[in-house]
């Protein structure tokens, strides 16, 4: 276990157990920025955290070990841009979405991506979480066959993984932007997936995605397309931006991230930190954007 | 823990429609064994897919040789993070 967050390795890949002390590990050192709030089980019993960043107690964090707390608390206090942002919103990070599939891909099959919930009649295992959600479910970009990867569970909601944060955003009731990101493509994406008619938000969502992107080049030059799911990668039924827009979450976003050097789910080692800096850009440029357009 | 001996990752060029819906069928024959990272989609647009060993008549390269040595080579990365 690294002893602080100031020894832990930013540029390796880690098991679940690592992460999970990780986040206790930012806890304990911010204890009044960080907290961390389970939000439920997963199949397996795994706990699921979201950690969250406020402000709240701002005044004291001058005595806080700055360099220690990745780039949020670097920059808060320092960058007047996020230092406005976090001054007036939370921001809930949810590290691990599918933490049994995590500790299955380390464990026994680095490939698995889906949950590792059993379906009743059938041998495979395991529900493609974008595609559970409550929005056009069960539609084309969908599969029902539990042996796909993109089986999208026998309801919506089936796989406890997505009931818990769908049950958390319903219960915080006030979220205002919304970014689910996953490798690879290099892709920002608005909604709609299921369905090719453009959402009421459309060209406010597409200035802002171009936006987005412009930053994120600005770094390495990573270039990333975007536009709505359907018309920027193919149909995609169930998907989790589809649901949050459809609860009132204007800024709803999907991150496909890079894929230099074109290794897909095995991105090297030595990508993680110039993938999280470009990223960063483009979060920034989202969550600006939602701070001073409010709805 | 399963090892994936040889297995390729391709990227497959499609160029028409035609192209789209032969690898769609591809997709659906689940003894072929195929992992779709990057599924079909429209002309044009890459797709990328872990097969056991090459196959198929259409275009593509190879993106990654040995999935597996990629798979040791994290693995031994994690290790020596810990040690």
């Amino acid at each position: 276990r690294a002893r602080s967050t100031d020894t832990f390795n930013y540029a390796t890949y880690h098991t679940l157990e690592e992460i999970y002390d990780f986040l206790d590990l930012l806890v304990e050192e911010n204890p009044h920025l960080v907290s961390k709030i389970q939000i439920g089980n997963t199949y397996e019993g795994r706990p699921i955290y979201v950690l969250k960043v406020t402000s709240t107690w701002n005044t004291l964090l001058n005595g806080l070990p700055m360099q220690t707390f990745g780039k949020i608390t670097q920059d808060y206090g320092q960058d007047a841009a996020f230092t406005a942002i976090l001054d007036t919103m939370d921001i809930f990070l949810e590290i691990v979405t599918n933490p049994d599939g995590f500790a299955f891909t380390h464990s026994t099959n680095r490939m698995w991506r889906k949950t590792r919930s059993h379906t009743a009649g059938s041998l495979c295992i395991g529900v493609d979480p974008n595609r559970n959600w409550d929005a056009g479910f069960g539609l084309s970009g969908a599969s029902s066959n539990p042996c796909s990867e993109t089986y999208h569970g026998k309801f919506a909601n089936s796989e406890v993984e997505v009931k818990s944060i769908v049950d958390f955003v319903k219960d915080h009731g006030n979220i205002k932007a919304f970014i689910s990101i996953h490798s690879y493509s290099q892709l920002l994406m608005y909604p709609y997936g299921y369905k090719t008619e453009p959402v009421p938000d459309q060209d406010e969502l597409d200035q802002l995605s171009k936006a987005a992107v412009t930053a994120l080049a600005s770094l390495y030059g990573t270039k990333f397309n975007y536009g709505s799911i359907i018309k920027a990668i193919y149909q995609a039924s169930g998907s989790t931006i589809d649901w949050t827009y459809s609860q009132g979450i204007k800024y709803s976003f999907t991150f496909e991230l890079r894929d230099t050097g074109r290794y897909g789910f095995l991105l090297p080692a030595s990508q993680i930190i110039p993938t999280a800096k470009e990223t960063w850009l483009a979060l920034l440029t989202i969550m600006e954007h939602t701070l001073n357009h409010p709805y | 823990t399963l090892t994936l001996p040889r297995h390729q990752v391709l990227r497959i060029s499609v160029a028409d429609e035609a192209q789209v819906q032969k690898v769609k069928e591809l997709e659906d024959l689940e003894d072929l064994q195929l992992d779709f990272w990057r599924g079909p989609a429209h002309p044009g647009f890459p797709i990328d897919v872990r097969v056991p060993s090459p196959s198929h008549s259409i275009s593509y390269e190879t993106m990654i040789e040995d999935v597996q040595s990629l798979l040791e080579e994290e693995q031994e990365q994690m290790f020596a993070f810990r040690s």
